[in-house]
């Protein structure tokens, strides 16, 4: 019946009833954020295969029917907690679940999504985003580092090299994502915290991902559809697993937040750690016998 | 050498334009699979022989098998699930200290590791492996728990633990 919170030294992470986060603090730092955490789905553009003006969304396009998804809320959740980390274990439906996990003296929290299999059963193709809705003045700005060297600053229906007419205000916002995405309070705009904040995610692999509205990160995780986007490859984004059902996938995202002046140090080492993480050999031999 | 060519040729066949924006067939798809994974298993010879040579200067293998398991994003390592006491290197290829926590997926709870340098015992905790991922159909793993524990690498440098199982009576005490 209490509010539950997930906590180490670095960060605090709040969690309402229904085990949905709520909140986000560094402690050193001593910002926070109101951050609603939870997965989405964008049900897919059908389209007419024969002319582009109706495409559909598919393996070369991403093309959702609605300018919003669909939330989904915890529907039930666990709670573990030990000498090494605490993490609480949330099932959103029957195909998308997440486990976060704060490890002991880390300043970043790991979200551990597994989407899949996408359920088509209603014939209709879905497209699962991550969101994280925070109140950052980001003021129609977010970063990624798409070309996989440098950070790249990206503005919300704009393009610094000619006048754009946006028709897709979500899918025309997506950019790729190689190891990072963040938004912070741009300078001058005013925050309660009298402090300059930004929110970092440091994913696994490479992902589409945006900012729709001030604050917001979504990334996308995984897609299903039923219908060829006419591009040439004559064939729906549709692959299945050994079950003959869709694919499963799973990954993480850490989660950084702290002010805008500590946080290009931290997502730069963490993003290295990720993704040149120590190999793992294992051999029978142990040091009795040797 | 020719082992380490296979993967660097494969690769470049998967710097065509489908490979890398995902909008090959799906038989091409499977096809780019199957040449990835040929090439990264010529490089895992090369990678089992490096190891052998540096840990050939702290102790000898006396010609026991090593061996990687790239499945424990879904906590599936089948060929240490039947041991009793394993060993696991690690190699960090970053030139600066990091700190990493490790986890091994494992049957049961009752597992013990130490460091091998300093023979001490590792602070451990254990995680449940949970239904949504044991469902996985790809997954023929019997492991029900993540061992998991804090380890410090030194910069590209290499750490050795011993993981043992342990009586219940040792598990439930530690805990």
């Amino acid at each position: 019946s209490e509010n539950l919170n997930l906590n180490n030294e670095h960060l605090e992470l709040n969690f309402d009833q229904n085990g949905n986060l709520i909140n986000i603090k560094n402690k050193h730092s001593s910002v926070s954020t109101p951050l609603k955490q939870f997965y989405c789905i964008y049900e897919s553009m059908p389209g007419n295969n024969s002319e582009s003006k109706f495409q559909a969304s598919g393996a070369y396009v991403f093309r959702p029917m609605k300018n919003s998804c669909m939330p989904l809320e915890v529907r039930e959740y666990r709670v573990q907690n030990g000498p090494l980390f605490d993490e609480i274990h949330q099932v959103y439906n029957e195909w998308i679940s997440q486990t976060i996990r704060l490890y002991k003296g880390e300043k970043n929290a790991e979200f551990e999504w597994q989407v899949g299999p996408i359920d088509v059963d209603d014939k209709i193709g879905k497209e699962i985003v991550i969101k994280f809705d925070s109140d950052l003045k980001s003021n129609s700005l977010f970063y990624t580092d798409s070309n996989g060297r440098e950070i790249l600053k990206r503005k919300r229906d704009y393009r610094p090299t000619w006048i754009l007419n946006q028709t897709e205000s979500i899918a025309g916002n997506y950019y790729p994502i190689n190891t990072r995405i963040f938004v912070r309070d741009e300078p001058g705009r005013i925050n309660r915290n009298n402090a300059l904040r930004q929110l970092t995610l440091v994913t696994d692999r490479s992902h589409g991902g945006s900012s729709i509205n001030d604050g917001s990160i979504e990334v996308m995780l995984h897609r299903r559809m039923l219908n060829d986007d006419a591009l040439g490859v004559s064939e729906p984004l549709n692959e299945k697993g050994s079950d003959g059902k869709g694919l499963i996938i799973k990954g993480n995202i850490k989660v950084l937040f702290d002010t805008v002046e500590n946080s290009a140090a931290l997502h730069r080492e963490l993003s290295h750690q990720v993704n040149n993480k120590p190999l793992l050999i294992f051999t029978r031999l142990d040091k009795n016998e040797e | 050498k020719n082992s380490i060519n296979l993967l660097e040729k494969e690769m470049g066949i998967l710097q065509h334009h489908d490979a890398v924006s995902g909008t090959e067939r799906q038989h091409v798809a499977n096809d780019y699979s199957k040449r990835l994974a040929r090439g990264i298993n010529k490089c895992l010879n090369v990678i089992y022989k490096a190891f052998d040579h540096l840990t050939s200067k702290l102790f000898s293998l006396n010609n026991e098998p090593i061996f990687m398991c790239p499945l424990m994003n879904i906590s599936q390592c089948i060929e240490i699930e039947g041991f009793e006491r394993f060993s696991l290197i690690m190699y960090n290829p970053l030139p600066r200290e990091v700190t990493t926590w490790v986890r091994l997926p494992v049957i049961d709870s009752n597992y013990i590791v130490y460091d091998f340098e300093s023979e001490d015992k590792v602070q451990t905790q254990i995680s449940e492996v949970y239904n949504e991922t044991k469902l996985i159909p790809e997954r023929n793993s019997k492991a029900n728990y993540d061992l998991v524990w804090k380890s410090v690498q030194r910069p590209l440098g290499i750490k050795l633990y011993s993981v043992q199982k342990t009586s219940r009576k040792e598990s439930i005490i530690q805990k």
